[in-house]
């Protein structure tokens, strides 16, 4: 079943620390995509 | 999930998780009386008929129901070590995983937990990549530097070398954005992260029962915020894998639930969540 | 059931061995693990390439076969490749195609993939840890420095990767990065298949930068928000980025696609680089010369 089961809509979510993070230099510098991390954590959720 | 380790070599069902219990209970026990056996044999001319019968009647192997109390007493012990040694949560799960996991390869008899507990928290810190190097972890463990060693191997063995854990809580973290996305707008976001903390501590005592060998992790994250909120996991669930709410959404709703050619059945999941809840209460 | 024949390796912390699985009289090789050596137990680097290829199965990824312990070593049996890129881009009596180099990197990017999709960072990907099969199979070895994704607020090391294929950002000592490190590496493994010399050899950590931004050019923050946050970054040589003319010149026999697709690779902000999809889906893969198939490759 290769239906990833959600929709990844990071306008939808409210997630007031990974936000933070993506504001900030180290991160931003570093490559750091929050589009990955929801991308994990949505995909461990439907696995 | 089903190409992981944790799949292939760690889930059961529950008849064939409490036959491995009673086989490794058995093997320790038989070889244990051989033991005694041989021991009387040895010193059959020193010891007398009294002593025998004290050893017959004290050196009686604990049985499978008893092993299991002493292995979810040290767990426990697992875990406050753990999280006295202010370990991140992921490591703390580890640590009682690799622990729990090692009897159901081992008896208590064989290895006394005590021996163990350290090294299960020393492996799962090399493991997660959290590496505390042997002398300053038996300085803060006040542990016995040979001894945390000496098992790292016999316990890398009985987890048949699997060390990658997935755990209910990055699956928490996703739940949480999808309950969002799925019942957009109507759900109060500092509701959400009260809920998100509680479900955390439920998640780690939830590792401490059998619920990690009969459920995949996200069902377990679905079955601890049942118990935090049933309201609102049923009404996301419904939403989620029914999609015939009363008041059917747009085309924009139905995109957001993902539903696609979901194949999951919601009163399939409803049942398996709700079993799942009532083994961690 | 299995045979040591032949020490065919050492490294710092393993000894490799040719042998046979009885039972199927499979050739195999067996890492054995020193134990000695490292104070602290068990080598991290061990149990990293135990913990990931427990659970990655993928036709372009080593298979780990068994592992065993014996006289207090540890044993992994995986299968046996008797050869890699390094010696395929080193020896030159041996002629390849641009198909021939496409098939190689179709085959590496689906192993890498592989890995991401399971968040899995490999992050020492360089031609000699892509080994060869017999029929001609690259498979991405050694995860001896892998780990999965890093949750949110971790910290990770950048002394990872072998230098002349280490991504800018950890050039910079960047503590966040993502599995864009592995993309460069991969970027920086096809333009050596191209012209078969290591593409930015640098002599040493400091050097590195300096070849790899001679090469491609310095970063701005125009380009790459927050780069001059790096505190390595003030002292650097500004160097302006080749045009495409001076890259077709360098890269004699790419096609528009694959030069794209090399820089798509080589793109300087990794929050832009493309990722394994992106290159997987790329038009390079599309245009001809279709792919070789691995076994007719000599």
């Amino acid at each position: 079943d290769v239906s990833k089961r959600y929709n990844l809509d990071e306008s939808l979510y409210s997630d007031p620390f990974i936000k933070d993070l993506q504001e900030r230099k180290d991160f931003i510098a570093s490559g750091f995509r929050v589009d990955y991390v929801y991308s994990r954590m949505l995909t461990e959720a439907f696995m | 999930f089903r190409h992981s380790s944790q799949y292939r070599f760690w889930s059961f069902t529950p008849e064939q998780l409490e036959q491995r219990r009673i086989e490794v209970n058995a093997q320790a026990v038989q070889s244990i009386e051989q033991d005694l056996r041989n021991f009387i044999d040895a010193r059959s001319t020193e010891l007398n008929e009294e002593e025998i019968k004290t050893i017959e009647n004290r050196a009686v192997p604990v049985n499978m129901e008893e092993e299991l109390k002493l292995v979810n007493l040290y767990a426990k012990k697992v875990q406050t070590i753990a999280q006295r040694l202010n370990l991140p949560t992921e490591i703390v799960a580890t640590s009682i995983t690799f622990f729990r996991r090692f009897y159901l390869e081992n008896s208590v008899m064989k290895i006394e937990p005590k021996a163990i507990v350290l090294t299960t928290i020393f492996l799962a810190c090399k493991s997660e990549n959290y590496f505390i190097g042997i002398d300053s972890f038996c300085e803060k463990t006040r542990g016995d530097k040979e001894q945390v060693l000496k098992y790292e191997f016999p316990l890398l063995e009985s987890l048949k070398f699997s060390l990658l854990s997935h755990h209910p809580y990055r699956p928490l973290h996703g739940f949480f954005l999808d309950i969002q996305a799925v019942l957009h707008g109507k759900v109060d976001l500092s509701y959400m992260g009260h809920i998100y903390d509680r479900c955390k501590k439920r998640i780690t005592d939830a590792l401490l029962t059998d619920a990690v060998y009969f459920y995949s992790p996200p069902q377990i994250t679905l079955a601890v915020l049942m118990l935090e909120d049933e309201a609102l996991t049923t009404r996301y669930l419904e939403l989620k894998f029914h999609g015939n709410d009363t008041n059917q959404g747009n085309a924009e709703d139905e995109a957001s639930r993902g539903n696609g050619n979901v194949t999951i059945q919601l009163d399939k999941l409803m049942k398996i969540v709700t079993n799942c809840s009532k083994l961690i209460e | 059931e299995y045979t040591k024949e032949r020490k065919v390796g050492e490294g710092t912390y393993a000894v490799v061995y040719l042998g046979t699985k009885q039972s199927s009289g499979r050739k195999i090789a067996v890492k054995e693990i020193k134990t000695s050596e490292f104070k602290d137990g068990l080598d991290m680097s061990a149990i990293r390439e135990v913990k990931y290829l427990q659970e990655i199965q993928h036709e372009n990824v080593i298979e780990l076969i068994d592992i065993f312990l014996a006289y207090d070593n540890l044993n992994l049996v995986l299968e046996f490749l008797p050869s890699d890129l390094e010696k395929v881009i080193k020896d030159r009596s041996i002629l390849f195609t641009p198909a021939d180099i496409k098939s190689w990197m179709l085959m590496t990017l689906r192993g890498v993939h592989h890995c991401h999709r399971n968040f899995i960072l490999h992050r020492d990907l360089k031609p000699n840890n892509l080994l060869l099969s017999p029929e001609g199979i690259i498979k991405v070895a050694d995860f001896g420095l892998a780990r999965t994704f890093p949750s949110a607020q971790e910290i990770l090391t950048s002394n990872v990767v072998t230098r002349w294929y280490r991504a800018p950002e950890l050039l910079f000592g960047a503590k966040h990065y993502t599995s864009a490190v592995d993309i460069w590496s991969a970027g920086v493994i096809f333009a050596e298949l191209m012209l078969r010399i290591p593409y930015l050899p640098g002599q040493n950590d400091v050097d590195q930068i300096e070849v790899t931004f001679r090469a491609l050019g310095t970063p701005t923050d125009a380009d790459w928000p927050d780069v001059s946050f790096f505190s390595a970054y003030n002292k650097l040589q500004i160097y302006p980025p080749p045009s495409r003319e001076e890259l077709r010149r360098r890269f004699i026999a790419a096609s528009e696609n694959a030069l794209s697709f090399l820089c798509g690779m080589l793109t300087m902000n990794p929050q832009k680089r493309w990722n394994a999809v992106e290159c997987l889906e790329s038009d390079y893969f599309k245009e001809a010369p279709a792919p070789s198939d691995p076994f007719s490759i000599k």
